[in-house]
């Protein structure tokens, strides 16, 4: 059975500029990620890969890998990149330009904005699976937690907690804000 | 391990030997560099929450299994991209559209004796609403393949401005000595960065990095307790001669379908029904005929 199998297992995927992404918006920018489940020999390898990007002055929310080392390489552009540890240290607070890589370690927060037109990067992800967390926006882990928990838990009265779990509608990629909105082509 | 790590001349009975203070409880935690612990590949640590404390949510870069040794109260994890699935009714004011009620992801009870489990990298909080200190035993299993770090396990904090717990030990280790100024995953990013990206004002910019938070460490007090969306605890219902009671029924039952097996087709369809319609109690009501046949679904 070899030969229906690993002889003849499908060693290509595309990623690039997809047709597919996966997350979408027209003003903000798109990803793509690659994961064993729809090209299995990743699985073998126990990585993944990613595909993203991001348009002038918008912003990729504040995120972490949840179990994955993540090596992302600039293919395109430039962006601002920030980078927190457990301590709330920015490990990386700068600029990020096309040639250039940055490992953005387990489990820290980090967050993107965009300083050119069309910003795109691919993420090597060393879990062939990989789960990202976001700490802001719709669906984020602060938004699932119960209204009380997050107001005593970040010192806010009541209203100010209900507006830091429901203030962002978006989910990954937030369009500049209306005064710097670029130009639609 | 490294190379004979697990090669002990004697083992040593170990007592925590670091503590951090908080608001409304402790946090004392094992060298993780002791020899039996690394040789284990795990660390260790006790949480102790008095009344109405809360202990703020976190992350860690590995797995954990928590014991709770005495107390009771309720906890949450947040699992990123699921619903959330605890609500409630939206309720209208007086002249004005429904106000927006709270809505969040599963809340649970613990007890003692309860294990609970914590996969990496997902929020985990929780909360003492008894009457007794909580005492929580949480083992980290740092070299498990989830942990791609290393073995000093770290506290992502989402909230405050609490020291890391296990950085001590890299620290001292280390010779930095400096002491880390605590802080939490998002108070390290710029403002203008987290008020774009959580479309809020300064000031609640300002809350969240930990700045006008005087409250040390990483549990806190709920003055006036925590209100969430949570189902009332039933009460217990098995004590041990309800459940022999329920045995001795079932043999009972077991019994009567061997003499009579055409009744307790309904028999058993009537029970079935009842245990259905009465959750909890388990009600057994006479055998009546019946005259038409039941429909079965």
């Amino acid at each position: 059975g070899l030969e229906e199998t690993l002889c003849t297992m499908k060693l290509r995927h595309n990623i690039g500029e997809s047709t597919s992404p996966d997350a979408y918006n027209p003003q903000a920018g798109r990803f793509k990620t690659l994961t064993s489940i729809d090209f299995p020999i990743l699985g073998w390898l126990g990585l993944a890969a990613e595909h993203g990007s991001i348009y002038k002055n918008a912003l990729f929310v504040p995120y972490y890998n949840v179990n994955a080392n993540s090596i992302l390489y600039v293919l395109n552009g430039s962006a601002w990149f920030q980078v927190v540890d457990c301590s709330g240290n920015a490990v990386f607070n700068g600029e990020l330009n096309e040639g250039q890589v940055l490992t953005i370690p387990q489990n820290y927060a980090a967050a993107i904005k965009s300083l050119s037109d069309n910003f795109r990067y691919v993420a090597f992800k060393t879990n062939d699976i990989p789960q990202i967390a976001t700490l802001a926006g719709a669906n984020s882990e602060i938004s699932a937690l119960p209204l009380e928990v997050v107001a005593h838990a970040f010192n806010l009265n009541r209203d100010q907690a209900r507006q830091l779990k429901n203030n962002n509608p978006y989910k990954f990629l937030v369009p500049p804000p209306q005064s710097q909105l670029r130009a639609v082509a | 391990p490294q190379e004979n790590e697990c090669q002990f001349q004697r083992l040593n009975a170990l007592e925590p030997d670091n503590t951090v203070q908080s608001e409304a409880g402790t946090i004392e935690t094992w060298n993780p560099k002791n020899d039996e612990l690394r040789c284990a590949g795990v660390a260790l640590s006790r949480c102790t929450i008095q009344r109405n404390g809360l202990r703020r949510p976190f992350y860690t870069n590995a797995p954990q299994e928590i014991y709770i040794q005495q107390g009771r109260g309720i906890f949450g994890m947040i699992f990123p991209g699921c619903g959330e699935t605890y609500e409630e009714p939206q309720e209208s004011e007086k002249g004005q559209g429904p106000r927006p009620q709270d809505r969040h992801q599963k809340v649970e009870h613990f007890k003692e004796g309860d294990i609970i489990a914590v996969p990496t990298g997902i929020p985990f909080w929780m909360y003492n609403d008894g009457q007794t200190p909580v005492v929580a035993i949480t083992l980290i299993d740092t070299t498990n393949l989830d942990n791609q770090l290393d073995q000093i396990p770290r506290r992502f904090y989402l909230s405050g401005n609490q020291e890391q717990e296990f950085l001590q030990y890299q620290e001292k280790e280390g010779g930095q000595g400096q002491q880390q100024e605590g802080g939490n995953v998002l108070s390290g990013f710029d403002d203008e960065f987290l008020e774009e990206a959580l479309s809020v004002n300064k000031e609640i910019v300002r809350n969240i990095k930990g700045k006008n938070d005087d409250r040390e460490g990483g549990i806190v007090e709920v003055k006036g307790g925590l209100k969430v969306i949570i189902p009332p605890t039933m009460r217990p219902r098995h004590g041990r001669e309800e459940e022999e009671e329920e045995e001795e029924e079932d043999e009972r039952r077991g019994d009567r379908r061997r003499r009579h097996p055409h009744h307790h087709h309904h028999e058993e369809e009537e029970e079935e029904e009842e245990e259905w319609s009465h959750q909890v109690r388990r009600v057994r009501r006479p055998h009546r005929h019946h005259h038409h046949r039941k429909d079965r679904n």
